[in-house]
């Protein structure tokens, strides 16, 4: 029966490119081709998947802080799923009975607090704001003051799009990430990096400098509702041991899922 | 980057009387990566990668003395022609000329269609931009502040389904005697049959003169398929590649030109509104190549 399961050559170089396909990246989908390979006592798929699952970092379930507020702040490239996915996440703990604040710190971009408020709305979460163009780190530092002295169970800080190529955005990001914490001693408890599920090996190099400068400490991978398969995580997870949190399926409050490793394997497998 | 990989390989190269298959091979194998870790999809990588075989063999590279510059050259030649190919400026003879603008969700279409509009209005043209995003939280605000911030008028479509809003934003512009309508559409998934089916019905109610793709750079093998199917719903006549600023090498390009032959036009270099483009196929051959 196990040598019926073995594979030959040619099969092995069709895993390694359906891996390719789904954006593991040339050097990942060689590693896991050859890794599975040694294991003889597992035929291919299983072999594989237990490749896969060793190279996705392992995650403590509970990331909420003894007291109150647990503070988040969510940091990414832009357009990545940031403000819709801080909608998601307030729904979420407003669905398990957490009181939920708010912080507008994009303070750039064209409607973006708009835009958020109508995702704070949604959520029955409260929005704190100041005006268009006002300093990210003071919509922060208000926001954490709002949501120690209202009694609030989570802060959740949004921030603007930047690339991290500009080395001013990324000043700051870290300038905020220090404010934060000026307000708040052990804030920000998780700092996660929003990633478009749909980016390719860039993604390695948004999360290394990010991290840099913010100290990502999870992530969100969105739009797996579309053809990309995300296979960049691998990565991002192996290299940077940073879990992945929650995944993006689609643009409402619902489409929000606990990332599930093992599930997530799967979707990859050939 | 992959002229310092194929240096050392074109220096072995060099060593021998005359080069063979396999020594091309070898160079061939290190071109295959590089595009691979550029994010070029997989099929384009195998297209490329036989062009530059045929033509390094047919050039008979052995007869250089840096033969694997040669061959670097020659793939830097055929990435630049697919990336290049067919370039002529936007259509826009009709009055008033629709441009529509579609793609996946956050790749920059409603920022991009500020920096269009801008580009046209300087360029002299009566330029109005109009959304037919009814589904994503203060979409149509956000269009109407990039307007408002480059004086140029917003088109109101009326009621809350695309197609709609889309005929009558354009007997807006009808009347209003504007010479360019920009409409701005929200971002779908190509795996969304209603949504698909509804880009394709909002593109027949506009019958637009270009129908630009708009893509973030970043992306990686999908682009390939989004493009794809697209492009099989509506007939795309050209293509933004956005977010070009980061540090992507923008390989994603290459599957645009590949399946859809059709022209890369500009390029977003940021957030501002002015951060845009034309797209330059040498230079950007030259980035892929990292
Ligand atoms: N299909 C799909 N779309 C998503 C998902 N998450 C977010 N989006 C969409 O992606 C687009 C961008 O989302 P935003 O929340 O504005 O992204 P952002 O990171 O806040 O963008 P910036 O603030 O401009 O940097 C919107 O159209 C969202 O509806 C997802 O999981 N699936
Ligand atoms: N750095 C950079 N950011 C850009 C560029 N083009 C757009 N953006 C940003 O990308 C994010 C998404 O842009 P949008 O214009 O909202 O994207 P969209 O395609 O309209 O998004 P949906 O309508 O949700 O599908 C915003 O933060 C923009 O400012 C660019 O060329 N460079
Ligand atoms: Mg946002
Ligand atoms: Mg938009």
């Amino acid at each position: 029966a196990a040598a019926a399961e073995a594979w030959s050559e040619a099969q092995w170089e069709e895993a390694e490119e359906a891996f390719i396909m789904a954006d593991c990246g040339t050097e990942t989908a060689l590693r896991l081709v050859s890794e599975a390979k040694k294991r003889r006592h597992q035929p291919p798929l299983p072999a594989l998947k237990s490749v896969m699952l060793e190279m996705l970092a392992r995650k403590e379930a509970d990331y909420f802080p003894p007291d109150k507020p647990f503070v988040l702040l969510m940091i990414g490239v832009n357009g990545t799923g940031k403000t819709t996915t801080i909608g998601k996440l307030a729904s979420m703990w407003r669905g398990e009975g957490k009181r939920v604040v708010i912080g507008a710190a994009d303070t750039f971009r064209a409607a973006a607090i708009e835009q958020l408020s109508v995702w704070v709305e949604r959520s029955g979460a409260e929005l704190v704001r100041q005006g268009h163009g006002a300093d990210p780190a003071a919509v922060a530092f208000d926001t954490i003051g709002r949501g120690v002295a209202g009694g609030f169970d989570v802060v959740m800080i949004d921030t603007a799009g930047r690339v991290q190529t500009d080395k001013g955005l990324m000043e700051e990001l870290a300038k905020v990430r220090r404010v934060i914490n000026k307000a708040l001693p052990g804030a920000p408890h998780e700092v996660w990096q929003v990633v478009d599920g749909g980016t390719g090996q860039n993604a390695v190099a948004q999360v290394e400098k990010f991290r840099a400068v913010a100290g990502t400490t999870g992530l969100v991978v969105t739009k797996l509702d579309g053809t990309a398969k995300g296979g960049v995580v691998l990565q991002l997870s192996d290299r940077f041991r940073l879990p992945v949190r929650y995944i993006g399926v689609g643009e409402t409050l619902e489409d929000l899922m606990p990332f599930d490793g093992a599930a997530f394997a799967d979707t990859l497998l050939p | 980057n992959l002229t310092d990989k194929l240096g050392d390989i074109a220096h072995r190269l060099q060593g021998n009387a005359r080069v063979g298959e396999s020594e091309l091979d070898a160079t061939l194998r290190e071109m295959r990566l590089a595009l691979l870790e550029a994010d070029v999809a997989l099929p384009v990588v195998r297209h490329l990668i036989s062009e530059v075989r045929e033509q390094a063999l047919g050039a008979d590279v052995a007869k250089s003395l840096q033969p694997g510059q040669v061959v670097v050259k020659i793939l830097h030649d055929n990435l630049t022609d697919l990336l290049g190919g067919s370039r002529r400026p936007l259509k826009l003879d009709k009055i008033p000329s629709v441009i529509l603008l579609c793609g996946l969700q956050g790749a920059g279409k409603t920022t991009t269609a500020g920096k269009l509009a801008r580009m046209l209005a300087t360029d002299g043209k009566k330029v109005a931009l109009t959304s037919v995003d009814a589904t994503r939280p203060a979409a149509r605000e956000q269009l109407q502040v990039l307007a408002q911030q480059i004086d140029v008028p917003y088109l109101a479509g009326d009621g809350s389904d695309p197609v709609a809003m889309a005929d009558s934003a354009l007997d807006k512009a009808r009347v209003s005697g504007c010479h360019v309508l920009i409409v701005d559409t929200a971002g779908r998934q190509v795996i969304d049959a209603e949504l698909m089916d509804e880009i394709a019905a909002v593109d027949a109610a506009v019958a637009p003169q270009e129908r630009l793709l708009v893509l973030d750079s970043m992306t990686g093998q999908t682009a390939l398929t989004v493009t794809e199917q697209f492009h099989q719903r509506v007939p795309m006549s050209g293509c933004i590649l956005t977010k070009t600023d980061a540090d992507v090498r923008g390989g994603a390009a290459l599957s645009v030109a590949h399946i859809t032959g059709v022209p890369i036009r500009f390029v977003g270099t940021g957030e501002k509104i002015d951060a845009f483009e034309a797209f330059d196929a040498r230079r950007f051959a030259g980035r892929i190549l990292g």
